[in-house]
């Protein structure tokens, strides 16, 4: 079976980017909390938040990607996305974070921290899918 | 000179990885 590409490094990780939170409110992307992704979460009729914890970083397919397989929400359900290992996440409590923050903060100058087996990501689910 | 350009501005949930558990019902 074929496995698709890693995603590429949407531009709105790029320091300075502006994000809108789901009250309107504008904040840079170094400057975003855990407490702004609950909150618009909370407002949002469609989309909730879940728990992503990360139980596996594997090799991708190319030499600069990933495998990261996370536990997802309650129902712990397994997910497995490749990604570029600059890739960030958004982890609970601690913020932005990544397989390689070095190469994250090189290529976007987003300061990242190194994202870990353990670590809670943010993540999102629809609501009502259960 | 430098012409005003309009900045973009992105949802907070474009910056949330979308991961649907696969539901089994």
């Amino acid at each position: 079976s074929s496995s698709s590409s890693p995603v590429a490094l949407p531009p709105f990780f790029m320091r300075g980017s502006i994000i809108q939170l789901a009250d309107g409110e504008l904040k840079r992307v170094e400057d975003l909390k855990t407490e702004d992704f609950i909150q618009s979460a909370e407002i949002s009729s469609e989309l909730k938040i879940d728990s992503s914890t990360v139980e596996r970083i594997d090799s991708g397919q190319s030499p600069n990607a990933v495998v990261i397989q996370f536990s997802v929400g309650e129902l712990k359900a397994q997910v497995c996305v490749e990604v570029l290992v600059e890739y960030p996440f958004f982890v609970f409590g601690q913020g932005w974070s990544s397989c390689c923050p070095d190469r994250t903060t090189q290529l976007f100058e987003l300061s990242c921290a190194k994202l870990c087996v353990g670590d809670v990501c943010v993540s999102l689910t629809l609501r009502g899918l259960r | 000179n430098v012409e005003p350009r309009s900045v973009p501005v992105f949802p907070w949930h474009s910056l949330v990885p979308f991961l649907a558990p696969t539901q089994s019902d």
